[in-house]
């Protein structure tokens, strides 16, 4: 997991 | 994509195409608050202003065109169709919006993971959406009624709460960069203002048993 994983959620 | 995340996504997107079928279908409205309709709508058009921006995957997309679309479509049924808003309890629906929204956008103004107006924006979403059931859980209150529509409806928000926070504790422990507080405690209190609807619901759902039993 990268530091922009984060905003793949709905 | 674990196991909770996707059950999470899927009972989410389940407790608005439900409602917006059962609408369509019966078209009626009763005991929908068109206020957190209408909360819920502003909540996914702040948070996904990166849909066209930022490319995650096609489900990423493809999940975010249905929930804008069929938020806005409840909306639009609540206040144009003929039929469905006859059904609309307009007068026992009055919380107004202005007292969630001015809140949420200021907290989000001074809480927020960079000043831009994106992050503004999406900080300001997962406030908005931890509030949004207030007017819901207002009507409830007040018509002290829970038909099956609320009800279904009710239960899998719920549901879609309980699997996020499984999801954040899994991805919490497997995912190294993975800490969101914004996410996280926004998301624990709408996931307590569910609880306190359940506790509503079954209280609610109760008596009407009651009620029904033969003397």
């Amino acid at each position: 997991g990268s530091p922009d994983s984060v905003k793949d959620e709905l | 994509m674990n196991i909770f995340r996707l059950a999470g996504d899927m009972t989410h997107l389940m407790s608005v195409l439900v409602l917006l079928l059962k609408i369509h279908t019966i078209k009626s409205c009763a005991g929908i608050s068109l206020k957190t309709q209408e909360l819920y709508a502003l909540v996914f058009a702040t948070r996904y202003l990166d849909i066209f921006t930022d490319f995650i995957s096609v489900y990423n997309t493809i999940m975010k065109l249905i929930f804008l679309g069929s938020s806005f479509s409840i909306v639009w049924y609540m206040r144009r169709h003929k039929l469905v808003r006859r059904s609309y309890d307009k007068e026992q629906d009055t919380f107004r919006h202005f007292f969630l929204v001015l809140p949420c956008l200021l907290l989000a103004l001074v809480m927020n993971e960079k000043f831009t107006f994106k992050e503004v924006m999406w900080a300001f979403s997962l406030y908005l959406e931890a509030v949004a059931i207030l007017p819901q859980l207002v009507l409830l209150q007040r018509t002290k009624n829970i038909d099956n529509l609320t009800g279904q409806y009710v239960f899998l928000l719920g549901a879609y709460r309980a699997f996020y926070i499984f999801n954040w504790i899994y991805r919490y422990f497997t995912e190294p960069h993975y800490v969101h507080w914004i996410t996280w405690i926004s998301g624990l209190v709408q996931t307590l203002l569910y609880a306190d609807f359940f506790y509503y619901y079954f209280n609610s759902w109760k008596n009407n048993v009651k009620l029904h039993l033969p003397a």
